[in-house]
């Protein structure tokens, strides 16, 4: 048996919005410990990495380790018959065939259960080594989806180049060029709109947009976003998930021919 | 020009 319940649905569906610009089906790993996704983009470039504890859930029992394969245009479907502030619960059997997604008013005057039939999907697990990274940007998640969006006006790709001074974001194409520079800040009273930087040396790498603006999806899940980088590695693009758990996202950099 | 390589160049298949 298995079954998780959250307070808020509308958690879920920012989880889901975060995931489905780049996935059409996942995984869903569930054990004691709680939910683990890996899963690539079908063209491989990008890859997201998913982790939900158990203690974030409001309750949570997982008997069996248990894959769930999903359609992820059916479940934003179902989501999409939930309000945010229903209570959401997830079940499915011991080698289940379908998953239900419960969702219950408030009040607890409405409750509604919505089936949805498993998929055995063939999974491509990476092995992701631990890196200590020449750089870590910690700022806000807004900041970072505003840079991506005007960026790619500009180009398929933006230049982040980062030094003890700051970072810069570039990006030139057809039009013209755009860069955006931002410094690290000292703001102690408005911990949240900090920039910081954890600089062990210069790295200067390239990514393209399109992928940058999908991670972006992630921003309503936190008010925080980390950058790592190293050369000639993936970039790690990270949103904690309060009390909850975290998305990562890794893509890899674009090299010269 | 640059070229767009997959996570494969990076990660290994577990």
């Amino acid at each position: 048996m298995f079954e998780a319940r959250l307070v808020s649905s509308g958690t879920l569906k920012k989880v889901l919005d975060a995931i489905k610009d780049l996935l059409n089906e996942a995984s869903f790993d569930c054990s004691d410990t709680g939910i683990q996704l890996q899963a690539m983009d079908s063209s491989h470039v990008s890859l997201v990495s998913l982790s939900l504890r158990a203690d974030g859930f409001d309750k949570y029992r997982c008997d069996r380790n248990l894959t769930m394969g999903m359609n992820l245009a059916s479940m934003t479907k179902i989501l999409k018959c939930a309000n945010n502030d229903d209570t959401v619960t997830v079940k499915a059997q011991d080698d289940a065939d379908c998953v239900t997604f419960v969702f219950e008013s408030k009040k607890q005057e409405k409750i509604s259960d919505y089936e949805m039939k498993l998929m055995n999907l063939d999974q491509e697990h990476l092995g992701i080594p631990e890196t200590d990274f020449s750089c870590v940007i910690h700022m806000p998640s807004g900041e970072f989806s505003r840079i991506c969006r005007d960026l790619s006006q500009f180009g398929e790709s933006v230049i982040i180049s980062c030094t003890k001074e700051g970072v810069r974001f570039s990006s030139s194409g057809d039009i013209g060029s755009a860069n955006i520079k931002l410094a690290q800040t000292n703001n102690i009273d408005k911990e949240e709109e900090t920039v910081s930087i954890d600089l062990q040396e210069p790295v200067t790498l390239t990514f393209a947009c399109q992928y940058l603006n999908s991670f972006t999806k992630a921003t309503p899940l936190s008010n925080r976003v980390s950058l790592s980088m190293s050369a000639n590695v993936p970039l790690v693009v990270e949103y904690e998930i309060p009390d909850l758990g975290h998305i990562r996202y890794y893509l890899a950099p674009k090299i010269e021919e | 020009p640059t070229n767009q390589p997959t996570l494969m160049n990076f990660f290994k298949k577990k």
